[in-house]
């Protein structure tokens, strides 16, 4: 039995949540607060067979995996007659921070 | 020295709390959240040396042990003159899930 | 890979936090609840390699040791005319509580 510890972006974590249930994944969902950005995120805690980490670690990186995604920067408050043609900017978000660890013992009452 | 991660119904955590101190097992809790049901649910913390284990196990097991409870369902909105005689309802509470953790080292500052 | 638990007071978490990032050393905060006491303290979550885990615990050790503070208590209501010279107190504060734990696998993705 291993214990799968990933903290991922908060945005991430519903979708994360849903596709490793879908594939009868059971897991927990710890609210988190980053030590550098000091932002909310989520640690998600999967105990699982050792047989089916690579899966889990799969669907981790399918879903929360760093991106680069184009947002459009609010246009500044402009003058009348000023025309703002918002050039899309490239922000990094997600990403998971993976650990496994292993379960001595493990049991359900 | 092992660490035990018990995820606990949050009506039982209370109750598993006071029965492991007053045993004098220290213990720390997270309010988690369950991924399936999305409910609100505790993970205790148990940091104790490996001969209290089976100790600790056995009071997880008496305090938070699955069950069923029977519950009288709401009555619907009766019509005047209707009578309801609530069936009690069977519904399964509680349950623990554990995991057990070799902890390397272990200090008290 | 080692995962460092660390258990401290709410009071210490952000110097502990801070002290952490500025060494370059990443980590994750989580609430949690004193089992005997029940108030709120904090578990920060720090991965770290085998070769760093004895700066961090120094790190740990110097900004959350248990230490007394002397407080002055608060006056009574005193009665007109009354002199209240408030001796101050020791209180025990602060404190960690650490378990180091073993990384089997780590990633990022
Ligand atoms: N070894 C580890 N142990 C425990 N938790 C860990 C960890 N590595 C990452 N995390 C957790 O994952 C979050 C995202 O980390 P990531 O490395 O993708 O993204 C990080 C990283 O790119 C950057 N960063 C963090 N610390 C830094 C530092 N000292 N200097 C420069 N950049 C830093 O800021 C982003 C957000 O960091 P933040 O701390 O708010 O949030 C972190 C932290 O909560
Ligand atoms: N291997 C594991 N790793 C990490 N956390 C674990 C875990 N096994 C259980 N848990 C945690 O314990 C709670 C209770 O699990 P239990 O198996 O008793 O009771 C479960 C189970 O009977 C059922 N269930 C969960 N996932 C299911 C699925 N994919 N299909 C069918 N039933 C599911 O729903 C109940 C509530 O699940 P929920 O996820 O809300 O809440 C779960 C989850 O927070
Ligand atoms: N082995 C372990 N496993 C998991 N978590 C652990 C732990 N040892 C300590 N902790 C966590 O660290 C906090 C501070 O513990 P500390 O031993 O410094 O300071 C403790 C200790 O001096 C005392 N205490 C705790 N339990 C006691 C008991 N059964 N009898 C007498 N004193 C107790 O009260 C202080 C506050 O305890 P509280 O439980 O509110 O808060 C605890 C708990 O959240």
């Amino acid at each position: 039995m291993k214990l799968i510890l990933s903290i991922v972006h908060s945005d991430d974590a519903e979708i994360l949540i849903r596709a490793l249930e879908q594939r009868g994944h059971r897991c927990t969902k710890i609210s988190t607060t980053g030590g550098f950005l000091r932002e909310g995120n989520a640690t998600i805690l999967v105990g699982a067979e050792a047989a089916q980490v690579d899966e889990i670690l799969a669907i981790i990186k399918e879903n929360c995996h760093a991106r680069t995604q184009l947002v459009s920067p609010l246009p500044p408050v402009a003058e009348a007659g000023e025309f703002f043609i918002p050039r899309p900017v490239e922000v990094q978000v997600g990403g998971a921070t993976v650990f496994v660890l292993n379960v001595e013992r493990s049991e359900k009452f």
